[in-house]
């Protein structure tokens, strides 16, 4: 965990951590410009996740670790659309990595379409950074997949392909920098 | 548009 979140935080996303929900809505309250990935507990997204919809309905993307997937069935139905649901801590991360790394990408061909190249391959290297180490995150054990055999993950590429190459974003970026 | 990431920990 403290690994991921200095690979987040050099990447470009600055972790905050809380240890009340209080502090989560404060801390909510102060960033509500920004793109916002909430993790918690089962038990305190339960209360959390319905509380921060109402009043920012917008912003979200809410990632709940909890061993018993089953017991948080229920409340978690109604947010299908904005969270994720773990019992896992690692499949959680990994998730989290690339969904920050989808971001990213996205960002920085905004940044490209506008005109600000240098910004764009920030955006895109972190993006690259973050699918890396979720890669190697993921072929980790134990994961989730199978306890009894242990499986390597493949490295996931989807994104990897958009990045890399001689007509990968990072090369557009880098071109229009006269790189 | 900033990204940050917010951990109510106790969480693992």
């Amino acid at each position: 965990c403290k690994e991921t979140k200095e690979d987040l935080v050099i990447n470009g996303a600055p972790v905050i951590t809380v240890s009340r929900s209080d502090e989560a809505m404060q801390q909510i309250e102060t960033h509500s410009e920004a793109k916002i990935f909430f993790i918690s507990s089962g038990s305190l997204g339960k209360d959390m996740v319905p509380t921060i919809v109402r009043q920012y309905p917008l912003i979200h993307s809410f990632y709940i670790f909890c061993f018993d997937m089953a017991t948080h069935g229920n409340w978690a139905l109604d947010y299908t659309n904005c969270l994720k649901i773990f019992d896992h801590p690692i499949d959680l991360l990994v998730r989290l990595m690339r969904d920050i790394s989808t971001y990213f990408i996205e960002q920085g061909k905004l940044y490209l379409k506008f005109n600000d190249p240098n910004n764009a391959l920030k955006y895109f290297k972190y993006a690259w950074n973050l699918e890396t180490r979720a890669n190697q995150k993921d072929k980790v054990p134990p994961n989730t997949k199978s306890k009894e055999k242990p499986t390597v993950q493949p490295d996931c590429r989807t994104r990897l392909n958009l990045l890399e190459g001689e007509n990968g974003l990072i090369r557009q970026a880098e071109k229009a920098l006269g790189k | 548009q900033d990204v940050v990431v917010i951990w109510l920990d106790g969480t693992f």
